[in-house]
């Protein structure tokens, strides 16, 4: 499981 | 983008909507914190500074432009156009007993230390507690215009529909960020007693009031 790279969210 | 986040985001427009027709509609800004909605502007203006470094797509840009927006026009509404109607010896909750734990928070527990990252961090933490001085203001007074409590169910429910959103990103795309997630899990708590209320009192006509 990959931990975030970008904020993609809002 | 999936459907919980969509609902999320929507139910996210939903409540600034609500919010700002409030207003404008009653003349009136009585029974709204103006230090949560500074607050409110603080978590947009640190989170989006992004926009200038990094481009997710349309939607998500204009939706951060809307939301910085709509946000100091609230302030606007609330401090200068409608001040007179402005509640603010119930709004009193200090509004630094949350930007600096979170600041400090945002210090040591974070993805990156860099600058973008860490207001990133730092907004994802304060936002988390930005309702606070709402509800604080809420229990002062002991209850809330009907249309104040759509904005606050609109504005939780956006949470709700995020977690939702986690779970499912979690298991379809192997995607997770434990920061926001637990800021998040945390702030959708923050409003479980004001559910509980607003679905036992506010859905069956009656005014929204605390129990004596």
């Amino acid at each position: 499981t990959a931990e975030h790279d970008e904020h993609d969210e809002l | 983008m999936n459907i919980f986040r969509f609902l999320g985001d929507a139910s996210h427009f939903a409540a600034i909507i609500i919010l700002v027709l409030k207003i404008w509609k009653t003349r009136s800004c009585a029974g709204l914190s103006g230090r949560s909605q500074i607050a409110f502007a603080i978590v947009f203006t640190t989170r989006y500074v992004d926009l200038l470094t990094s481009y997710v797509s349309l939607y998500n840009s204009l939706a951060k432009i809307i939301f910085i927006f709509s946000s100091y026009a609230t302030l606007y509404l609330i401090y200068f156009r409608f001040k007179a109607t402005y509640d603010g010896n119930h709004d009193t909750f200090r509004l630094e007993f949350l930007l600096v734990p979170c600041a400090l928070l945002a210090l040591i527990v974070n993805h990156r230390f860099q600058v973008v990252e860490l207001l990133w961090t730092f907004s994802i933490y304060l936002e988390s507690v930005a309702i606070l001085p709402q509800l604080f203001l809420i229990s002062k007074t002991g209850e809330a215009e009907t249309i104040t409590s759509h904005y606050l169910f609109s504005l939780g429910s956006y949470r709700g529909l995020y977690i939702l959103n986690w779970i499912y990103r979690y298991y379809v795309q192997n995607y997770y960020d434990l920061i926001a997630i637990s800021a998040g899990v945390l702030q959708t708590l923050l409003y479980c007693d004001f559910f509980y209320l607003y679905i036992t009192r506010v859905i069956k006509g009656k005014a929204f009031a605390l129990p004596a």
